[in-house]
């Protein structure tokens, strides 16, 4: 199962991220 | 010429060679990775997926999810969830109930709640992880193609589907963006949109929980197939999520437009939301390539459903 999140934010929005990385519920997902 | 076509030879041959043939190509893929020359994913071609949707996999989740609402004896308990924790490395430390024998059958042990503090939810960013899970992707959306893992898109519009929800929000817009479905979606100036994948493995907490404080306003369930969603055939098959089973959540945050999708998978197949009772997926009275609208906007409620940061939202279910 997957969970695919799609939000609008201001440009300066950067994901805290590397694609493959283990993440837990609560863990921030990014910054502005 | 006399000789008698034997089928099973045959189909053994033909498919430990086409086996064959793809464990060099990936093979040869790894060394060109370990070289550092990027290699652009294999996806499959239209006859692969095909035949991949042939296989009735909505009916075998079902059966899937029966089988595993059975009740298992108590002294059968420990032996099966023991195999399953082993198997899919559940870490039953940071589950609610530890006790194995808690858990009537396997549908209700993959359903299980975690401790309170197990999961601290970060108070200074405003969007957070609505799962555990891997990240399989994340970015800009660009030219209305997201991308589900890198190099590999699919069109935000078969995955949101029609932009007909506006009613339920109060937005303005400017007549030229209605040619553009992604400037649609984006109600404030100098504002993008962005995406982000979490992929479930089978051993991970399974329920899911608002990713910001946001208000949903509106549903869209799409019935569709029950591929599998792992990273590996999320890289083989382009635009997996819109084949498949979803549930699209959308509404508003502070900055504008917001949505949660749930995608469901063949073990994984029915998705539930807490807060919406009329909800029913994988089931057979819907067709695929259909969607079904639900507006959480009424005369008694016109801001729909208002969720804080790391809320309860809902979970997925075996079959």
């Amino acid at each position: 199962s997957t969970i695919v999140l799609l939000f609008e934010a201001p440009q300066d929005f950067t994901f805290n991220l590397t694609a493959g990385q283990k993440i837990r519920f609560g863990e921030p997902l990014g910054t502005m | 010429l006399q000789a008698r076509v034997r089928p099973l030879p045959l189909l053994i041959a033909t498919g430990s060679g086409y086996l064959g043939y793809n464990q060099y190509e990936r093979y040869k893929d790894r060394n060109l990775e370990k070289l550092g020359i990027e290699v652009p994913p294999r996806l499959a071609n239209e006859l692969q997926v095909n035949i991949y949707k042939t296989i009735p996999t909505r009916l075998l989740s079902r059966a899937w999810g029966r089988l595993n609402q059975v009740d298992l004896p108590v002294w059968l308990r420990k032996p099966i969830y023991s195999l399953y924790i082993w198997t899919f490395g559940v870490n039953m430390k940071e589950a609610a109930v530890e006790d194995l024998q808690h858990y009537k059958n396997l549908g209700e042990f993959f359903r299980r709640k975690l401790k309170p503090q197990a999961r601290p939810v970060c108070g200074s960013h405003c969007v957070i992880s609505p799962a555990d899970g891997k990240i399989l992707h994340f970015g800009r959306v660009k030219n209305c193609e997201v991308e589900q893992v890198k190099g590999v898109t699919y069109s935000l519009e078969t995955f949101l589907g029609p932009y007909t929800w506006t009613e339920s929000l109060d937005i303005n817009r400017h007549e030229d963006d209605h040619n553009n479905f992604q400037n649609l979606l984006v109600t404030k100036k100098g504002n993008d949109l962005f995406h982000c994948v979490v992929y479930l493995a089978p051993g991970d907490y399974h329920c899911f929980h608002s990713p910001t404080d946001w208000r949903v306003s509106h549903r869209r369930h799409f019935p569709g197939s029950l591929m599998s969603v792992n990273p590996g055939i999320a890289r083989w098959i382009k635009e997996l999520f819109c084949h498949n089973e979803r549930v699209v959540l959308s509404g508003e945050w502070r900055h504008g437009f917001f949505s949660l999708t749930a995608v469901g998978a063949t073990n994984v197949g029915s998705i539930r939301i807490y807060f919406d009772k009329e909800l029913r997926t994988n089931n057979p009275r819907y067709s695929k390539g259909s969607y079904n609208d639900f507006s959480y906007i009424s005369n008694n409620n016109q801001e729909g459903v208002s969720l804080r940061k790391g809320e309860h939202l809902g979970e997925f279910n075996l079959g």
